[in-house]
């Protein structure tokens, strides 16, 4: 049976992209077969796993608006048993005409229901926002995993996204659960981080994932080199965190 | 002569909110006058400035929907000369509804043209994307001013960003120009930033400030206290940072 993630949260730079690129990479790795979908149109995703987008044609946004079959715009990471269905900046433009589309809201679910079966994990990267593509990775999913910064700021929004999760769960996917928020850049140096870890604690009861992800400079230099965490220096603790996040994710499915 | 500032950059969590509190409040203290647009449903401006918005009830979403006149929905941030007119979750929902209204595009500069001549600077905090919110903060700002961390993946979004400046000059606002980019977040330890601020600089000749925002924990402290930097740690790296950029964007006026 496969599971389906949407990795969403409409604050900016908290970790989605690199939390969708390192949990698939490591699923991956262990003999699990993994679909990355970038749902954002930075396409951040493909340049982190070193795939040049400039001579893309087929993507997620023709998807979407049913002119390629899916089968079609997705493509290897160069890993095996890790398949990616990237983005362009054209995507930004396909969110306004899908807006007037039937069914715009379950498009990306009715593609992903042709090869689901082919794969054990499809991650979806969201964009920082609760727009239409977002809404299509909810629409698709099992289950959201919520990547938050130690930060201060980041504690704001997720009233919104609960409201927005419930919004779904009631119109348009009466499965979707919070599989788990994932604490990102954790500094331990500093008392905020501490100080907001224990107030999402507080806001998400069993719901946080035991693994924290360490501020860590080395997930910043990866994408440069257009490499996984786990390829560019495995013995790095942002390697290891996401290596235990991947195991804490599977221990969770087996037990669900 | 008043000047419209929009900031902005569809990477998220860049540095755009913490760029707009700190420049607007530092303007004021200056003896500028000055009004913070938050374009963002995150509304983390407000936050910052320890506004409380649950009882909100006239914000820019009301405005944009011609539904309030602007002075109503603008108030005090408490700081002399310093207004702020604030932004809620709501606004999400105005996103959708604007994108079918008469003049989508220019209804926040229509709006700004009735309180221009009340202030000397309006600064424009755009959402992180490039959707109708961003598109009527860049069609009413004389210039765009882009905070962007020296990080790897910061550098893709650059020529989506540029193109869509290009766009709204030739449809919707040609006197709009690139202000500058705003390094933010700069490591001096880490190699990796210093080769994105000379790459910048290859890619925006004479257009980045010289002034570089440092990461400095204190700045990500300040919002949890409602204070603006130079008013919670006026000693601090990011206090003074901040305010040789001030320095630095009023030279850059009086030399227009
Ligand atoms: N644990 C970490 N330690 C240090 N740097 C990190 C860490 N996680 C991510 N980064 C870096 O921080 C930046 C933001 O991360 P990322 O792009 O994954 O966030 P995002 O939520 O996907 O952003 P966006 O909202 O723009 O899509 C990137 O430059 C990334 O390389
Ligand atoms: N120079 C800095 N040093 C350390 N932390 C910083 C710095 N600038 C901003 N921060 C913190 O980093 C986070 C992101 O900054 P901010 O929210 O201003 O970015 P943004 O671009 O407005 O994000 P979004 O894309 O979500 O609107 C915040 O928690 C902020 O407090
Ligand atoms: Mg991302
Ligand atoms: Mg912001």
């Amino acid at each position: 049976q496969h599971m389906i993630i949407a990795i969403a949260n409409q604050k900016g730079g908290v970790g989605k992209t690199t939390t969708a690129i390192n949990l698939g990479g490591n699923l991956a790795q262990r003999g699990r077969r993994v679909l990355l979908v970038d749902l954002d149109p930075q396409g951040n995703a493909a340049t982190c796993l070193g795939i040049q987008k400039q001579r893309l044609e087929q993507t997620v946004g023709e998807v979407l608006l049913g002119e390629t079959p899916i089968q079609e715009a997705i493509m290897p990471t160069g890993r095996p048993g890790f398949d990616i269905l990237p983005a362009t900046p054209d995507l930004a433009g396909t969110a306004v005409s899908l807006a007037g589309l039937m069914a715009r809201e379950t498009r990306l679910r009715q593609a992903l229901a042709v090869v689901a079966n082919q794969y054990d994990f499809i991650l979806i990267d969201c964009p920082p926002s609760l727009d239409l593509l977002t809404v299509n990775g909810l629409a698709s999913a099992n289950q959201v995993v919520i990547p938050l910064q130690c930060e201060f700021l980041a504690l704001e929004g997720l009233a919104q996204l609960k409201e927005t999760i419930e919004l779904i769960r009631t119109h348009l996917n009466s499965t979707l659960f919070i599989g788990g928020v994932v604490m990102t850049m954790y500094d331990g140096r500093a008392n905020l981080a501490r100080q907001v870890v224990e107030e999402v604690r507080r806001y998400f009861p069993q719901r946080i994932f035991n693994t924290i992800i360490p501020r860590n400079i080395r997930l910043s230099e990866a994408p440069s080199h257009g490499e996984l965490i786990a390829e560019y220096d495995p013995q790095s603790r942002g390697a290891q965190a996401y290596a235990a996040l991947a195991e804490e994710l599977l221990q969770r499915e087996e037990t669900r």
